[in-house]
């Protein structure tokens, strides 16, 4: 159903994008 | 009342990879319906509905993650429900069962976690709160 999330992981944010929080 | 959604902008180009997800092309301005703390987000742009990826997304209005906590450094204690394994050098690869210390629960469904001395990122989709007390 379109109402029950993805089952996997989404994606990490786009590696240009991302921020450093480690 | 009315209910007034959020809007937030896509950040970049996104190729949906199952029927219930939608395009993305970076500018779209997508109108939030719920926001899954797995990170996928459900949304409305124009006639599409669907999931779409929290991380590929930024509030049009507002301090950025105005609703994200701050991190926790003394840790909440998790249980890794499903295997993963890390695709990127600052991902943890774990199997089911393992106890970790969650130390930030990012928006984009990416929990900073903690495994003895080591940090790194793990899906929050794949962690469950454990009734275990961490020790003093």
């Amino acid at each position: 159903s379109i109402k029950e999330p993805p089952q996997n992981p989404p994606p990490r944010p786009p590696a240009d994008l991302r921020r450093k929080r480690l | 009342g009315p209910i007034i959604l959020e809007t937030y902008r896509a950040i970049s180009d996104y190729s949906k990879n199952s029927k219930r997800e939608v395009d993305l092309s970076a500018g779209d301005m997508l109108e939030i319906i719920e926001k899954n703390p797995n990170g996928w987000w459900f949304c409305q742009c124009e006639s599409r509905r669907g999931w779409v990826p929290a991380s590929y997304l930024e509030p049009l209005e507002g301090p950025d993650e105005a609703e994200e906590p701050e991190p926790n450094y003394e840790g909440e204690l998790y249980e890794t429900i499903k295997a993963y394994t890390a695709t990127q050098e600052d991902e943890f690869t774990l199997q089911a069962g393992e106890i970790i210390e969650v130390i930030h629960k990012l928006l984009d469904g990416w929990w900073v976690v903690r495994k003895g001395e080591e940090t790194g990122y793990y899906p929050s989709m794949f962690l469950c709160k454990t009734g275990l007390r961490k020790e003093a």
